[in-house]
């Protein structure tokens, strides 16, 4: 059985309202390292992959892996039953019909129980490839999401220059057109603000903001995003979370 | 133009 309790529900709130409108069924994949899932968009274009760390859960016991199939609005709705402070324990059988998610209050005087049916889900698995990327970009995650709803405005399309200079996010459409550029900057009262930018090699690359918009739902995870990316392949833009993270991958638009 | 590819196109369904 799986028995997992994490101090804060507001944690799993925020991941699922990271993901859930990139994709809705899921399988939580339970192991030693803790609760695991990777699932790709419909279209093939964009994947999600979390990972909460057994670490992150206090008792996390388990005595034989399983895959708990998920509607995620159908998790949504019975998380919003949670407070953000409550005590969440996730429950399940080796095979389970059933998720049972506990809440209790930190004042230890209310104990809210509901149970969740659980799907079958046959899920396609990527290999991701380990990937040395030419360049990564650390910024403020809310910096990266002004950024991406400013330009959506004008086009559905950005191209992301890294570059020693810095990093230029530029798009073109039908009204104009426009950019930002983000100098290399330490802040050193405040490193979450800063912008950190590791580079071997310059790229340039062109992504759909939709998506890019989409995985700035993740904000709420991390106040820093990173960026990774190599020419022709896809973007990394992973949300670091205390004891996990949240990684999304895009495929880039590629010319003729 | 560009156009948008396909995460199949770099990694590999398993």
């Amino acid at each position: 059985m799986l028995e997992a309790r994490l101090e804060q529900a507001g944690v799993l709130k925020k991941v699922v309202d990271a993901i859930r409108d990139l994709v809705q069924d899921i399988n939580f994949d339970c192991n030693d390292s803790g609760i695991a899932l990777q699932a790709m968009d419909n279209s093939h274009v964009a994947l999600v992959s979390m990972l909460l760390k057994s670490e992150g859960f206090s008792p996390y016991r388990l005595d034989r892996n399983i895959a708990l199939g998920i509607n995620l609005t159908s998790l949504t709705k019975v998380l919003r039953c949670a407070q953000n402070e409550d005590i969440l324990t996730l429950k399940a059988e080796d095979t389970p019909d059933t998720l049972s998610l506990i809440f209790e209050n930190a004042e230890n005087d209310r104990i809210s129980e509901y149970e969740l049916k659980l799907m079958d889900i046959d899920q396609e698995h990527l290999g991701i490839p380990e990937t040395e990327y030419a360049a990564a970009i650390s910024m403020p995650s809310a910096e990266f999401q002004r950024i991406c709803r400013d330009l959506i405005q004008l086009s559905d399309s950005v191209t992301i220059e890294a570059s020693k200079e810095g990093v230029k996010f530029s798009c073109s459409g039908d009204i104009g057109s426009g950019s930002v550029t983000l100098r290399q900057q330490n802040n050193v009262d405040k490193p979450d603000l800063s912008t950190k930018i590791e580079l071997t090699e310059p790229v340039t690359l062109t992504f759909s903001l939709k998506y890019l918009v989409n995985f700035c739902k993740a904000s709420a995870l991390s106040s820093v995003v990173t960026l990774s990316l190599s020419n022709e392949v896809p973007l990394l833009v992973e949300y670091a979370m205390g004891s996990g993270f949240v990684r999304f991958y895009l495929a880039p638009k590629i010319g003729e | 133009v560009k156009s948008q590819t396909t995460l199949g196109r770099f990694f590999n369904l398993s």
